[in-house]
């Protein structure tokens, strides 16, 4: 069985390494929940990224 | 042909001295060499150039070719016929509006000592008032047709009616002959070896050669293999042509059998009796391919279930048909990408699955077996598979299925625990304890999140899609999401593509906050949607499965369409939301499950 959803046009940022493993041809295995991209009206809202984050 | 070199090589006795069996011989004889012209004066036919071969009545197996060519009746109409024969039935196409009727229509009909000998002809009229009315019949014992003396390349045979045998209503000709066994052996292998043929050149490499070994059920040691490989491939360049392995199985196959089971039916060969299964499994391709000019006498439900070319409850019980392609369509084992561990998993794909997938989903052979009412087949399974699994005997099957996929299910995460599943359904669709699945930024609804634990693909626009991974060459977003709700926005959007395999949790949660806006059913097939499939030209599952279209209105992400697609055996798809909820992120919003 599979699921597919469908985004307007410019509604969403998919993340970077969904896409680029897909351009690949290589599927990704994800489980429900994990973040699958942020909304375009959302851009200017930068999410925190833990892998560059340092504590000050 | 040569006939003396053809009866050296035979595996079958010549005639032993028995009336029947020397009438027979002489029958087959002069009627093959009848036959043979006969046939290359283009009565129609299945194109079979074979010179026929001396058989044994005593062990008597063949194929005999059963031709209707046409009946004279008594009045114009269009007419049809039917030749019955043991449990199956075929029948021709309908004719023009005539009394003298041309079919042309061949039958391979298996022929065996022990097996029917007598086939019955049945001649309809059809038309709008009387709708297929039985008009006249005959029976003929096909072994003593062949055994008998004729002048002619055909019979004629009285028609007589149904409701009383002493009136004839009518005459049909019909011709009969036996086709040559090593002609049978040798075609067979041509056939068989195409399927493995993946780019069509003609040329076979070793490793397509091993594989198709391995589908035959064959634990043929390596060397063996080798050694019959290197024997055909007599200029050392790795790849032979398919008509000289033809040749060399067809030897091979007589000196030490190399298929043990009917990739078709499932079926044990008998290994002493090689022609016989060589017969057996070009019935069975005609049958599944759809060869010939008379149609019906399908797969049954039971040869659909065994063997690897149709064996789909199969399909959904390998831990390896969850895995999708390395790189597109030409490979045999998939790549997988695993988020949480950031590693590539390479899994490989059993052969006889990639057979399986290949035959049905990428071949010629396929689409043949498809338009000849595999879509029909595949919805009965899948309806007789659901109620299979939701029948409480079915119940004993999960401990199997978790043993069978163990390190791929994680029962510590399922609400209840086993013994509480009444039965195989209850715990496919099993609920996880909450919070099993963390939701990714559950307070922002400007994130999406995945909408099933399931391996994804993941495109800009579909123009990507089609690049890298759907090949189907109808495939749309139009075709997707049906006329009603479609739009322009959708038409140039982003995809998403989750694909859940048998030992997955098959719950779907909704992948945004919003409300449901509208469901819509779009009926369709249940054609399986692996990577194999999907990245067929031929196959377009996406837009022809059976799907419901769900869409949901969203502040952050305008509209989004959310597709849940029916497959093969799990083609039951149930919502647990409304149209107008209100949903939240990371909610379940239904599951899939066994059934049509």
């Amino acid at each position: 069985s599979t699921v597919i959803c469908v985004f307007e046009k410019d509604s969403i940022n998919i993340d970077e390494d969904l896409l680029a493993n897909s351009a690949r041809s290589l599927e990704t295995l994800v489980s429900v929940g994990m973040k699958l991209g942020v909304s375009r009206k959302a851009s200017d809202v930068v999410l925190p990224n833990l892998e560059t984050c340092s504590i000050q | 042909g040569n006939e003396s070199s053809k009866e050296s090589s035979s595996p079958f006795p010549e005639s032993k001295g028995s009336s029947l069996s020397s009438r027979l011989k002489d029958r087959l004889h002069l009627h093959s060499i009848r036959r043979h012209l006969h046939l290359r004066h283009g009565s129609g036919g299945s194109g079979s150039s074979a010179v026929r071969k001396l058989l044994d009545a005593d062990h008597f197996a063949g194929i005999a070719l059963l031709t209707l060519l046409r009946a004279e009746m008594e009045f114009k109409d269009k007419w049809l016929a039917c030749v019955s024969f043991g449990e199956q039935t075929f029948r021709t196409q309908i004719s023009d509006h005539t009394d003298k009727p041309i079919w042309n229509s061949d039958k391979k009909l298996l022929l065996e000592k022990d097996g029917p000998h007598v086939a019955r002809i049945s001649v309809f009229e059809t038309n709008k008032l009387s709708s297929n009315k039985l008009i006249g019949y005959c029976e003929i014992n096909l072994l003593e047709f062949l055994t008998q003396g004729m002048n002619s390349d055909f019979e004629i045979i009285d028609l007589l009616d149904p409701s009383s045998s002493d009136l004839v209503v009518g005459k049909i000709y019909i011709s009969c002959s036996v086709e040559d066994p090593i002609e049978t052996e040798t075609g067979f292998a041509r056939r068989i070896l195409s399927i493995v043929d993946y780019n069509q050149d003609g040329n076979l490499s070793f490793s397509e050669f091993s594989d198709l070994i391995n589908a035959f059920g064959n634990q043929l040691a390596a060397e063996k293999r080798e050694e019959l490989f290197k024997a055909a491939d007599k200029n050392g360049d790795g790849v032979v042509s398919m008509d000289e392995l033809a040749a060399l199985l067809t030897v091979q196959q007589e000196k030490e059998p190399i298929m043990t089971c009917c990739p078709v039916c499932g079926e044990s060969l008998d290994v002493s009796d090689n022609l016989n299964n060589i017969i057996h499994l070009t019935l069975c391709f005609d049958e599944g391919t759809g060869n010939q000019v008379m149609t019906g006498g399908f797969l049954t439900d039971s040869q659909a279930s065994y063997g690897w070319i149709f064996k789909l409850s199969e399909w959904a019980h390998y831990s390896s048909y969850d895995v999708g392609l390395k790189s597109g369509s030409s490979a045999s084992h998939i790549l997988v990408f695993d988020r949480r561990t950031k590693r590539l998993l390479e899994e490989l794909i059993d052969g006889k699955i990639v057979l399986s997938m290949r035959a049905i989903y990428q071949s010629k052979m396929g689409l043949g077996l498809i338009d000849k009412g595999a879509k029909e087949l595949l919805q009965s399974i899948s309806e007789k598979q659901g109620r299979k699994m939701s029948s409480v005997e079915s119940a004993k099957d999960i401990p199997n299925f978790v043993d069978f996929f163990k390190g791929q299910i994680n029962l510590a995460e399922a609400k209840h625990p086993l013994e509480h599943y009444k039965t195989f359904n209850e715990f496919f669709v099993r609920e996880l304890k909450p919070g099993a699945r963390p939701i990714a930024f559950m307070e922002r609804d400007d994130v999406a999140v995945c909408a099933a634990d399931c391996r994804l693909m993941a495109f800009k626009s579909v123009d990507d899609s089609l690049r890298f991974w759907i090949k189907g060459r109808k495939f749309s977003i139009k075709g997707l999401l049906g006329q009603e709700v479609c739009s322009k926005a959708f038409v140039d959007g982003s995809l998403v593509i989750f694909r859940l395999a048998p030992q997955d949790y098959h719950r779907f949660h909704l992948p945004v906050s919003g409300t449901i806006e509208k469901f819509v059913d779009i009926p369709g097939c249940l054609y399986t949607v692996n990577p194999i499939a999907v990245n067929s030209k031929y196959c377009n599952v996406f837009t022809e499965n059976k799907r419901v279209v769900s869409i949901i209105s969203t502040e952050d992400f305008g509209k989004v369409a959310f597709v849940a697609i029916g497959a093969t055996m799990v083609g039951s798809i149930t919502f647990l939301k409304n149209e107008g909820d209100r949903v939240k992120k990371g909610e379940q919003f239904g599951y899939f499950s066994f059934g049509g």
